[in-house]
């Protein structure tokens, strides 16, 4: 038996709306600590973990880890039936292939019942280490977003190179190049607007903007969005998620032919 | 341009 309710049912919502564009079927990893999901992109270049922990939920029943295939897109459809401020619960029994999502308004006076097929999923789980990152940067989430929506305008690829001066983004395209840097600013009194860089090595990366771009999806969960890079090796994008967890994007770069 | 790397080439199935 599985069941978990969440009284700010517009998290989940913002959760698969975050996810959708990237991944179109996943195994949702249910246990006592909470429910969670690692999917890849069809290409395998990039990576979605994302954690919800049970501590989170106003009630969590799991009593046995299990996963639960679902198609992202059917899962975003049948959330679109969930008003914003509606409580949603989620079921499932042992060994049956549906799941039941229910929305309660928070006057009770309309509930949803949604039934919602399983599917079985065929996916490797990969083992990623904690790592040490050579630069890590933490800035308004909203900041990053609009940076990618308008590199992406002129080209197709993001270099981030973290140095002392700061951050700065910069793309190359047919019509011309555009870069843009923002340096540490941590003393501003509200810390949802800080731009704070931690940086033991310069790093300079090469990301596709497609990814980069659809990870920005996940913007209404977090006000700060944490970057961390290392020379060779994939960027970690991470919005943490108040009190619940996090949704981190994995994302390989590009290296030069 | 550039050659696009995939996430597999660094993380292995666990």
């Amino acid at each position: 038996m599985f069941e978990l309710r969440l009284v700010q049912g517009s998290l989940l919502k913002r959760v698969i709306d975050a996810i959708k564009d990237l991944v179109n079927d996943a195994n949702f990893d249910c246990s006592s600590t909470g429910f969670s999901l690692q999917a890849m992109d069809s290409s395998h270049v990039a990576l979605v973990a994302l954690l919800l922990r049970s501590e989170g939920f106003e009630h969590f029943r799991c009593d046995r880890t299990f996963s639960m295939g679902m198609s992202i897109a059917n899962m975003a459809k049948m959330l679109k039936c969930a008003s914003n401020d509606d409580i949603i619960t989620i079921k499932a029994d042992d060994g049956t292939d549906t799941v039941t999502f229910m929305f309660e308004s928070p006057s009770q006076d309309k509930i949803s019942d949604i039934e919602m097929k399983l599917m079985d999923i065929d996916s490797d789980h990969l083992g990623i280490p904690d790592a040490e990152y050579e630069a890590i940067v933490r800035m308004p989430s909203t900041e990053f977003g609009s940076i990618c929506t308008s590199l992406s305008t002129i080209g197709d690829t993001v270099t981030i190179a973290v140095s002392k001066q700061g951050v700065t983004f910069s793309t190359k395209g047919d019509i011309g190049s555009g870069n843009i840097t923002c340096r540490q600013n941590s003393s501003t009194e509200k810390p949802e607007e800080a731009t704070i860089i931690e940086m033991k090595e310069p790093v300079v990366l090469t990301f596709a903007l497609k990814y980069i771009t659809t990870f920005t999806k996940a913007t209404s969960l977090s006000s700060q969005v944490t970057i961390s890079l290392s020379s060779d090796m994939p960027v970690v994008v991470e919005y943490k998620i108040a009190e619940m967890g996090h949704i981190r994007y994995y994302l390989a770069p590009k290296i030069e032919e | 341009g550039g050659v696009q790397l995939a996430i597999t080439d660094y993380y292995r199935s666990s």
